[in-house]
């Protein structure tokens, strides 16, 4: 993209995150404030090295939570880096995500989607359609539309990101587990019940299959044990495998584990809400034991 | 407003800007 950063920068940027992780952000502010008064003398305000100070301070103020302050130094980066990389330039886009975030992080969702939309545009451009960062940033402006409540719009944007990640990264990625949870809690948005049941299933035979490598008679997937367990329990034929062993087949399932463990509490919900309440007590208490 | 908060959380931020 035709910039780099020059060495001094990046031993001060080095300089700034030890401060930074120690806590000393009254040592950390002061030389980032420094080296832009310097930065700006030497170079004057429109300069690239002006801009990748602006984002370092701005950093050390979202590391505070001073999301304010933060995204006021990146909206002068971005204008610095618009004006001297050019529009379209991926150094841009980023600026324009982090932006977006930073008002997320407020609650300011609808400041953040046309930044967001923006750097999805740069991205498509630059990246093509079907590049896994294009994919993220479906993902961040999903988030954000889901916050607003725009379902229809939420939906599309994860489906995308969804076969963006199962092309290019493959079934096994952990963002294509992580993007079917957020596309399901929009289905359950949407009244789209059994859409949102699939693809926690999904999930979890995914997970299954990468661990035992099939589903078959003797090699279930959790839901399905689960589901044998409501059946039965109708019928009044107790399975008597007792629950530890669900813990058991989680704790060999060490594929996404925290998007797992999700899932397994999403999955035992929508059970609980079918009047599953065996099915939902055995994906609930595998969870529990894999947590 | 917890799912909200959750989602807040998951909004990914690029570094790209300042790697090398």
């Amino acid at each position: 993209g035709g910039y780099e950063i020059p060495a001094r920068l990046r031993t001060l940027h080095n300089l700034v995150i030890q401060y930074a992780s120690q806590g000393r952000y009254e040592v950390a502010v002061p030389l980032c404030k420094q080296a832009l008064e310097d930065l700006e003398k030497t170079s004057g305000h429109d300069h690239p090295d002006v801009a990748t100070m602006l984002n370092i301070l701005a950093l050390v103020y979202r590391d505070q939570n001073k999301y304010k302050e933060a995204a006021h130094l990146l909206n002068d980066a971005l204008s610095i880096r618009e004006k001297t990389l050019g529009k379209d330039h991926p150094a841009v886009a980023a600026t324009l995500n982090n932006l977006a975030v930073l008002y997320g992080k407020r609650g300011k969702y609808r400041e953040a989607e046309p930044l967001c939309k923006r750097a999805l545009e740069i991205r498509e451009k630059v990246l093509g359609k079907d590049h896994p960062d294009v994919a993220k940033q479906l993902n961040n402006l999903a988030l954000l539309c889901q916050n607003q409540g725009k379902y229809d719009e939420v939906e599309y944007y994860y489906c995308r990101a969804l076969e963006i990640y199962q092309a290019r990264l493959g079934p096994d990625d952990p963002n294509v587990a992580k993007t079917k949870n957020n596309l399901a809690s929009c289905y359950l948005k949407q009244g789209k019940f059994k859409a949102a049941e699939q693809l926690y299933k999904d999930i979890l035979t995914q997970a299954h299959v990468k661990e035992f490598g099939s589903v078959d008679d003797d090699h279930k997937p959790i839901w399905m044990h689960a589901e044998e367990r409501e059946e039965m329990s109708k019928t009044s034929h107790n399975d008597s495998t007792p629950y530890s062993e669900y813990g058991g087949w989680y704790k060999a399932c060490r594929v996404n584990s925290p998007t797992v463990n999700t899932t397994l509490r999403n999955l035992g919900a929508l059970y609980r809400r079918q009047g599953k309440l065996e099915a939902a007590e055995t994906l609930e208490e595998c969870a529990m034991r894999s947590r | 407003d917890q799912q909200n908060v959750n989602r807040q959380q998951q909004l990914e931020w690029d570094d790209s800007t300042l790697t090398y």
